[in-house]
C-alpha cells in the first residue's frame, strides 16, 4: 500500500469545513520509486520545488524539501505511475483523461503515460500546471468551476505563462489565513523615464523589504510581482544583503538625492544606474556614518521618510522622532520630540508608541502610513484636517492589519528562494 | 521507455494498451459520472464501501448493456442518469441538454484529474474526510 499518513495527526478543519494542514512548515518529497521516465530526476524535483514555491507566495505556508527524513516524517510524498501504480487503489487508464489525482492524506501520483513536458515546452501537459492543482487538492481545496482558476477539473492546453489568480488565492488563504509579518521598510521608488519624443515621465515602483527579501507590489492588481520575493542582492546592487533599516527620498526642487540606512551607516542610491555610489560628487566614500551625514540624529534608527511639505526628513528611534531640515542640515529646533506629540492618535488608545518599523508615503493613495509589526496607522492628511478641522494635526487613524490592504505578501521558504 | 525515433519524441508511440478507453457510449459514460461523483454509489455500493474500507467505488463492470452501449436501467436510473448528465455539462459550461451529445462526449474524453468532482464520500461529515483515503480498520 502506498504510506498513508495519519489522517489527522497533522491536519484540523478549517472554518469551511475543508480540512487544512495544522501546520505551516510541510515536507515533501519525490518518491525513488516514482521518478517519471520521461523528464530527469533534476527536471522534476525543479518543477515541483517551483509548484510548491507559487502556493507558498499567496499563503503562510511554506514547503521544503526533505530526501533524508524518514518517509512518515514528511508529509506530501509525490510519485509517478502507470496503470496499477504505488500501492494506489485507483489504477490510472493510460494516455489521455486522467493524468494525476491527490490523496487526501498528502499523496500526488502522476500517471506516466501521459507526455508531462517542462514549463518551457509548448506540447504535451504542463507538469508544473498539473502538480500546482493537485498540491491545491492535498492542501484542502476541491475543484472550482471558474474559468482561469488553477482548480477546474479538466486541463486546459498550456496558457503562456499561468499563475494563481486573486480568487485561487483568497480560497486558499480562507483555509490559511493571510500572510502577515513585519517589514524592515516600505517604500515607493521614484524613477525617470523618458519618452521616445523626449518628454521625462515620473513613474514609481512600490517595495516592500523584509530582512534580505523584498516584493514589488503592483498596486494596481493588489498583489505582489509573480515570482517575489527575490533576495535584495538581486535587485538592489551594493546595499546590505540582510536588509536595511529604512529608505528615504529627498526630493526637492533643488536637491534629489535617495538613501538607505542600516545600523550606523547610510547609502546613496544611484536610480539611474541601479546601483548605490561608491562616493559623492565631493569625494566621500559610501557607506558614511549616520551620525556624519545627518549631524544630531542617533543611530540605529528604526525608520524616516522625507516629508515634502516642510522639506524635513524625519527620523524614528524608539519612542522619538528627530525632525532634520536637509536646507540646513541640521536638526530643527525642538527636535527630538515623543513620537506620541508630533503624530498624536485620533482614538486615544491606539497609537504604535514607539518602534516603528516603517514610515511610508504611499503615492497610491496619497498618504502616509506608519508600520509596525502586522499593523499600520494611516496619517491624517491635511486635505482631510481641512474637511474634518477637529482631526489633530498628522493624527493617527485607528490601525488596520497590513495583510488586509496590502496582499498575498508572503514568505517562501529559503531552500527555494533562488528558483 | 517508449519507443521513439526522433529527436524530439514527436514520433512516440504508445502502446494501445495504454491509451485511456475513449468515451463512446452511454455505458462509459455512466462510469465516468459514477468515477467522479456526479452519480452517488447506490445504497447497496455504500454498505460494500463501508465494508471493504474505501470511500470510492471501483467501478462496478457488471452494469448490463446492450450491444449499441445502452444500459437497461429502471426509470429511477435513467432519472439519475439525465441529472447527473446535466450536472456535468452545468460544471463543465457546456449547453446543459441531459443528454449524451457529443459536446459531452468529448469534454468527457479531455485530459482531467483524478480527483472527484463531488464528494464521493457517502458521509462528508466523517472526522477524516477525505476524497480518496484507504481506511484500515472498518469500524470508522
Amino acid at each position: 500500500n502506498s504510506s498513508l499518513g495519519n489522517p489527522t495527526g497533522n491536519r484540523n478543519s478549517s472554518k469551511s469545513g475543508y480540512m487544512a494542514f495544522s501546520k505551516d512548515v510541510l515536507r515533501w518529497r519525490l518518491i525513488g520509486e516514482g521518478y517519471s521516465s520521461q523528464l530527469t530526476v533534476d527536471e522534476q524535483r525543479y518543477i515541483f520545488r517551483l509548484a510548491f514555491r507559487m502556493w507558498s507566495e499567496v499563503s503562510p505556508l511554506e514547503f521544503v524539501e526533505d530526501t533524508w527524513s524518514p518517509l512518515e516524517d514528511v508529509d506530501i510524498k509525490l510519485g509517478f505511475g502507470t496503470g496499477r501504480h504505488l500501492g494506489c487503489n485507483q489504477k490510472f487508464d493510460g494516455t489521455g483523461q486522467e493524468f494525476a489525482h491527490a490523496w487526501f492524506l498528502g499523496d500526488i501520483h502522476f500517471d506516466d503515460d501521459e507526455h508531462f513536458t517542462g514549463p518551457s515546452s509548448h506540447t504535451g501537459i504542463s507538469l508544473l500546471k498539473v502538480a500546482v492543482h493537485e498540491i491545491g487538492h492535498v492542501l484542502g481545496l476541491p475543484h472550482i468551476y471558474r474559468p482561469g482558476s488553477i482548480m477546474q477539473p479538466s486541463y486546459l492546453p498550456h496558457e503562456s505563462s499561468f499563475e494563481m489568480d486573486w480568487m485561487d488565492r483568497k480560497a486558499i488563504q480562507h483555509l490559511y489565513g493571510g500572510c502577515k509579518g513585519r517589514f524592515s521598510t516600505v517604500f515607493d521608488w521614484i524613477r525617470k523615464e523618458k519618452t521616445p519624443y523626449g518628454d521625462v515621465k515620473i513613474r514609481f515602483n512600490t517595495y516592500f523589504m523584509r530582512d534580505g527579501w523584498y516584493w514589488l507590489y503592483e498596486n494596481r492588481n493588489n498583489r505582489t510581482r509573480y515570482g517575489d520575493p527575490v533576495a535584495l542582492q538581486i535587485g538592489w546592487h551594493g546595499i546590505p544583503s540582510d536588509g536595511v533599516d529604512a529608505y528615504v527620498h529627498v526630493w526637492s526642487r533643488r536637491r534629489e538625492a535617495v538613501y538607505f540606512f542600516k545600523g550606523l551607516q547610510f547609502w546613496r542610491y544611484d536610480s539611474e544606474n541601479d546601483r548605490v555610489f561608491r562616493h559623492d560628487s565631493e569625494g566621500r566614500r559610501y557607506p558614511r556614518l549616520i551620525s556624519e551625514g545627518f549631524p544630531g540624529i542617533p543611530s540605529p534608527i528604526d525608520s524616516a521618510f522625507y516629508d515634502r511639505r516642510d522639506s524635513h526628513i524625519y527620523f524614528f528611534r524608539r519612542a522619538q522622532v528627530y525632525a532634520f531640515s536637509v536646507e540646513t542640515n541640521s536638526l530643527a529646533s525642538g527636535f527630538p520630540k515623543h513620537i506620541r506629540d508630533v503624530f498624536p492618535p485620533v482614538e486615544s488608545g491606539d497609537h504604535p508608541d514607539g518602534s516603528i518599523d516603517a514610515a511610508y508615503f504611499s503615492y497610491s493613495h496619497n498618504a502616509l502610513f506608519l508600520l509596525k509589526g502586522t499593523r499600520f496607522w494611516r496619517v491624517v492628511g491635511s486635505r482631510e484636517r481641512w474637511r474634518r478641522p477637529f482631526l489633530p494635526r498628522n493624527g493617527l487613524m485607528p490601525h488596520k492589519e497590513v495583510d488586509q490592504q496590502w496582499f498575498d505578501i508572503c514568505d517562501v521558504h529559503p531552500t527555494s528562494l533562488k528558483l | 521507455e517508449k519507443l521513439f525515433h526522433n529527436r524530439d519524441h514527436s514520433d512516440m508511440q504508445i502502446p494501445t494498451s495504454h491509451q485511456a478507453p475513449v468515451i463512446t457510449d452511454e455505458y462509459e459514460a455512466e462510469l465516468f459520472l459514477s468515477r467522479y461523483g456526479f452519480i452517488k454509489p447506490t445504497q447497496r455500493e455504500e454498505i460494500q464501501m463501508k465494508q471493504s474500507g474505501i470511500s470510492f467505488m471501483p467501478l462496478s463492470r457488471d452494469i448490463p448493456k446492450t450491444s449499441h452501449g445502452k444500459v437497461h436501467k429502471s426509470e429511477s436510473e435513467s432519472q439519475a442518469f439525465v441529472s447527473a448528465l446535466k450536472e456535468f455539462q452545468m460544471a463543465s459550461g457546456l449547453p446543459v441538454t441531459g443528454v449524451f451529445d457529443d459536446a459531452t462526449k468529448d469534454a468527457m474524453n479531455k485530459p482531467r484529474c483524478g480527483v472527484p468532482d463531488k464528494e464521493t464520500d457517502p458521509n462528508p461529515h466523517l472526522e477524516n474526510k477525505s476524497l480518496l483515503t484507504i481506511s484500515n480498520d472498518t469500524h470508522k
